[in-house]
């Protein structure tokens, strides 16, 4: 629990989206939900991202992005970086 | 900007991009630090409604209401959730939790883009004249995704995700960031469902030259831009008590310097510290540094931090010289004390002369502005040069254009020197960078846009590439110079060439592609099905097994050829032949071109079939293949260059080539 989160952008296959779900904002947070379920502090969801990217960057410790990666219709789960102005 | 529409051919040639109607519509998107809409350059005056398929919005915040923007500036947007998320809570004391630009450099690049026409600009009576955005009534929309703490990729996503949604049809990015791959590249990702949806994204190429393979943001569905220097000086000179006098550039404007000699010493005779001939903070002694003028060396620490130091320390002036990194290019600051900015050369003289000298002394003298200096563009020193590291078989950057002591507005809430020390504040900048040449083509794609609202990204970039200059247009051919050594420039450091928009708008032909084109650039690289899902954000597109891949058959505008030493490639064996395919997409009149193609390597030879194109009617599409035999091998490192010109006798259509042996 003590574990550091850091940013994490996760890319999701829009058409993988489970009938039960009613849109893809919902299953973007249950998907960050189950990887930190059970954890004293819950993974926080940023941003959703709908127009360049289907998926949504988060608040991760390694675990849970690791557990992510392993999630069905998860493509990638890519570290966030920091870019300069140039 | 002041000067770059003249030096660009643009001053009186309005005719050639059309402004009104659909021309008026394109919006320019920048990704920066935000904006400062009190800025004469967002005056919308003769624009007409903002356009209906507009979405953005203007987001009020810490000092900025919605009513900031207007028909110039239609869009506002922040996102900060990244950074402090990652960085704690921002400071805001120091930074506005809003599209306000507290630092200087978004409206500096949103303004050079597509600032309204501005009379009277000036920095402290430099660089004056009409500023202007390249595409004057193109429309402004600023996501502010940089903060003091940097620009955090998942900001970045966010203000590209919004800015595509929006309805902005080029982006512009001064930014970046290490040289991952592009399926965990953010820019590179959010670039591709950019380009997708009929966006065109610039992006600067960065300053880490004139060291070779630094490039920044290599995508192919990435317009990459590079730095040249403008045909513009701020001579100052620096007379030494032995009566030499060396030229050197400034922008100082406060009390005049003194016009007795001065004592003058070398920092690095100044301090105890091992890098005291740097200038760094706290490492100049006062007591040595008095009254003193002080030539500190340029590199590690920011040129106006040097002067801040200098003047802290008690210095009267400061000359500041440059290094082997920096050569002779001459980068101009409004510095807070008396300074001068020297070339190599030069500061290697001063240099010696303090050595040679008891009591040596120096006057600085600040001239002002000088234009028509010859030659330009240089390549600046500080622009990033391939090859591209990430996939050397494509050319990278693409273009330069102007970056280098460019005079555009700016920010109240900082100086021009953007030192918290600097309480000027005014209302243009002149600074430096692969940032400031990135939004000059941003607003030039617009202008393309504007006057071709039927071409795809690719096809406004091609029509950009190959019509670049690689030759001074007013020097008999001559090469285009690289300001870091002198010596001629390759493509490696100006890519196509620099941008000339007045010819851009006629190419004659264009090299298109689309995202079909790039995906089979992906599964040429062999990435993963999830790879490709992932920057595609669609699990139809793939590779398909029965299908050959080449990256020499994107139907790119220029040719990078990457023979390898270690793979044996043309070996003691024989000759190896490399073929890259393309395919002309014609949009201008009937016309029959005929190729001209050469390299300036010793045994390796170009063939180019067919010889001749006939197009018939615009739209038209005619391929033709390029054959490079290299009859041995090289060592490696080699590197040779060469130029690939289709030409009706009215248009050249104009392609460079490297080839490279790694």
């Amino acid at each position: 629990e003590t574990e550091q989160r850091a940013t994490y952008i996760v890319h999701m296959a829009k058409s993988a989206m489970p009938a039960e779900y009613a849109d893809h904002g919902e299953w973007y947070g249950a998907s960050l939900r189950s990887v930190s379920t059970g954890r004293a502090a819950a993974a926080k969801m940023l941003y959703s991202y709908d127009t360049v990217l289907h998926g949504f960057s988060a608040r991760l410790t390694e675990q849970e992005a690791s557990d992510m990666a392993g999630m069905d219709g998860v493509l990638a789960v890519n570290p966030e970086t920091r870019y300069e102005l140039h | 900007t002041t000067r770059t529409p003249e030096f660009l051919g643009l001053a009186g040639s309005e005719g050639l991009f059309p402004q009104s109607g659909t021309g008026g519509d394109v919006v320019v998107g920048v990704l920066d630090t935000g904006v400062w809409p009190e800025s004469k350059s967002y005056d919308d005056a003769g624009l007409g409604e903002v356009p209906s398929s507009w979405k953005g919005t203007c987001m009020a915040g810490t000092d900025f209401n919605s009513s900031a923007c207007n028909r110039k500036l239609i869009g506002a947007r922040f996102f900060n959730r990244g950074y402090e998320a990652a960085m704690g809570p921002m400071d805001t004391s120091r930074e506005s939790r809003s599209p306000r630009d507290d630092d200087g450099h978004g409206t500096h690049t949103s303004s050079t883009a597509a600032g309204a026409a501005v009379a009277d600009a000036d920095l402290f009576g430099f660089a004056s004249g009409t500023a202007r955005g390249m595409a004057p009534k193109a429309r402004v929309a600023v996501y502010k995704v940089c903060w003091l703490g940097g620009c955090f990729s998942s900001d970045i996503l966010a203000g590209m995700d919004a800015a595509v949604a929006d309805g902005c049809g080029v982006l512009s990015l001064s930014l970046g960031g290490g040289s991952a791959d592009y399926a965990r590249d953010s820019v590179a990702i959010g670039a591709f469902a950019a380009m997708e949806q009929n966006v065109l994204v610039s992006c600067s190429a960065g300053n880490a030259g004139p060291g070779s393979a630094t490039l920044s943001n290599v995508a192919p569905w990435i317009t990459t831009v590079g730095a040249g220097t403008l045909d513009r000086d701020f001579p100052a000179y620096v007379q030494l008590g032995n009566g030499k006098n060396y030229t050197g550039v400034s922008l100082y404007a406060g009390k005049a310097p003194p016009s007795t000699p001065t004592p003058l010493i070398y920092a690095g005779n100044a301090s105890n510290s091992t890098s005291g001939n740097l200038c760094m903070p706290g490492t100049l002694s006062p007591e040595k540094v008095q009254g003193k003028i002080v030539v500190c060396d340029r590199g590690i620490s920011a040129r106006v931090q040097k002067g801040f130091v200098v003047r802290d320390a008690g210095g009267a002036g400061m000359v500041l010289a440059n290094t082997a990194a920096n050569g002779q290019e001459l980068v101009a600051d409004a510095h807070l004390l008396p300074a001068a900015g020297v070339g190599e050369k030069e500061g290697t003289a001063i240099k010696s002369y303090i050595a040679s000298e008891s009591k040596p002394t120096a006057t600085i003298v600040v001239a002002g502005t000088q234009v028509d200096v010859r030659p330009s563009p240089l390549v600046a020193a500080f622009s990033s040069r391939g090859p591209n590291m990430i996939t050397p078989e494509i050319l990278k950057p693409d273009i330069i254009g102007p970056g280098v002591n460019i005079l555009a507005a700016w920010t109240g809430k900082a100086g021009p020197t953007g030192l918290a020390a600097d309480t000027r504040r005014v209302n243009f900048n002149i600074i430096s960078g692969t940032s400031m040449s990135c939004p000059h083509v941003s607003g030039l794609a617009a202008l393309l846009r504007s006057a071709h609202p039927e071409w795809s990204p690719a096809a406004v970039r091609s029509a950009l590439m190959t019509t670049a200059y690689s030759t001074y247009t007013g020097g008999a051919g001559s090469p285009i110079l690289d300001a870091a050594t002198g010596a001629a420039a390759t493509p490696f450091d100006y890519g196509a060439g620099h941008v000339d928009p007045t010819r851009a708008v006629e190419p004659g032909l264009v090299y298109d592609l689309g995202t079909s084109d790039y995906v089979d650039f992906l599964c040429a690289l062999k990435y993963t099905p999830n790879m490709i899902a992932a920057l595609a954000r669609s699990k139809s597109y793939g590779c398909a097994a029965n299908k050959t891949y080449a990256v020499a058959n994107l139907n790119y505008p220029s040719f990078s050829v990457a023979y390898s030493t270690a793979n044996g490639e043309a070996g003691d064996s024989g000759a190896t032949t490399v073929t890259h395919t393309r395919t002309l997409t014609n949009v201008g009149a009937a016309g029959t071109y005929k190729v001209d193609a050469s390299v300036s390597m010793s045994g390796v030879t170009v063939d180019v079939k067919p010889a001749k194109l006939e197009f018939t009617a615009a739209g038209e599409k005619k391929s033709y293949t390029v054959t490079f035999t290299a009859a041995k091998s090289q060592p490696s490192g080699t590197a040779g260059f060469g130029r690939l010109v289709w030409s009706d006798g009215k248009h050249t259509v104009a392609s460079p080539i490297a080839i490279t042996w790694t």
